[in-house]
């Protein structure tokens, strides 16, 4: 209700989609981290957002839990928050850079990119 | 696939989604403070206009990531020695200008910066062999290119055999120095690595003029020097922040005993 009544919308209606991959564009030029990083200078990271509410779809591979926290905030939301949207697959991406000695790196580094999203 | 991006782009790129970089209190934002106001980084663009990565650095950095937007694990590659971490040292020997000829160099690279929380599993040097003018009169055949203890004049086992007469052009010469540097890094190591290089002619013990063969050092740019890559294995995930917390360790350490900058970054620490 918070978010939803922040960008605007009228309360009791469910504005927020459902869990879901949304674009992250980082931009490591902007984040002032070019100084040091030499490539890539932006990547596509992803980020997940939306309601982990009754019924969770098999796709977002609900763990038990979030099964049981999910059914419960379906019956009293104040007794327990719904289930958390988050990333359940990362990728790595290369990096290279120079490190504290001046000596240029390579570097993979892992969990950088969402490839799924899912509740938990 | 996508062409992986060296060359900076034009400008920031703005508004691309629907919430800005630096929201949200774990943005790292405050890193990025950090590192600007941190003395001994501040101006790190002309840090980094200093550093000029070798071609071998980039290649490797192309093929890798160009793989794994194809979905393939980099450490699929031979060439990788399954490693996720690949190292490039610069040497920082000179060549004696009163030698001449030239028949032996140093080599020494600073590998302080190694971690012990990474799995070693591979090294070699590369060195750029580039032809003198009068490469035509230069003589012909094969040369075996041995690497020798700086300190002890013993073999170290590593050595190629090139035949000059098929290298006019300037090539990169790639010798294997993993065993050689295996057995120097102990957990007490040395931060310096030193290793001598000399050229004899194949069957005979007679030391080769290296200027002759392309070895002179003189007036080389920052990508034409020699490079040690050392390949390594990460035991864990690392994260970025160690690098960061790397960087400004190290400009910490840099600063010396300017007091007055403790000063600041004790108050910013306060701050934040």
């Amino acid at each position: 209700t918070a978010l939803s009544s922040r960008h605007g919308k009228r309360h009791g209606k469910k504005s927020k989609s459902r869990c879901s991959r949304k674009a992250l564009h980082v931009n490591f030029k902007e984040l002032g981290w070019d100084d040091w990083i030499i490539a890539p200078l932006d990547y596509e990271a992803y980020h997940c957002e939306g309601m982990c509410d009754f019924p969770l779809r098999s796709h977002l591979e609900p763990t038990n839990h979030a099964i049981i926290q999910t059914l419960m905030n379906s019956m009293d939301p104040n007794s327990t928050p719904p289930s958390c949207c988050v990333p359940t697959k990362l990728s790595p991406i290369s990096i290279l850079y120079i490190d504290s000695g001046n000596n240029v790196v390579y570097k993979q580094y892992e969990d950088m990119v969402v490839e799924q999203c899912g509740c938990r | 696939t996508r062409s992986a991006a060296i060359v900076p782009s034009s400008g920031p790129k703005r508004n691309r989604g629907s919430r800005s970089p630096h929201d949200g209190q774990r943005s790292p934002k405050f890193l990025k403070d950090v590192f600007a106001s941190s003395p001994g980084l501040s101006g790190r663009d002309d840090f980094k206009n200093s550093v000029v990565p070798h071609d071998y650095m980039l290649s490797i950095y192309r093929t890798y990531s160009a793989a794994e937007k194809l979905g393939l694990n980099a450490s699929f590659f031979r060439s990788s020695k399954s490693a996720n971490t690949i190292t490039s040292f610069v040497d920082r020997g000179k060549d004696e200008l009163s030698h001449s000829p030239l028949r032996k160099q140093k080599y020494v690279f600073d590998v302080s910066t190694l971690s012990d929380k990474e799995e070693l599993v591979g090294a070699e040097l590369r060195i750029l062999r580039k032809p003198p003018e009068d490469a035509m009169s230069s003589p012909s055949g094969l040369y075996n290119i041995e690497l020798v203890s700086c300190a002890s004049d013993r073999s170290l086992g590593s050595s190629v055999s090139v035949g000059l007469r098929d290298a006019r052009n300037p090539a990169w010469e790639v010798l294997d120095v993993w065993d050689m540097f295996k057995s120097r890094l102990s957990p007490t190591h040395s931060s310096q690595l030193c290793v001598e290089l000399k050229v004899t002619v194949s069957q005979s013990d007679a030391e080769k003029d290296l200027r002759s063969l392309g070895f002179d050092r003189g007036g080389r740019a920052q990508r034409e020097k020699a490079i040690l890559v050392v390949y390594a294995r990460s035991r864990k995930r690392e994260n970025l922040f160690n690098e960061m917390r790397g960087k400004i360790k190290s400009a910490r350490g840099s600063r010396g005993s300017e007091q007055d900058t403790g000063m600041q970054f004790k108050a910013r620490r306060r701050r934040r």
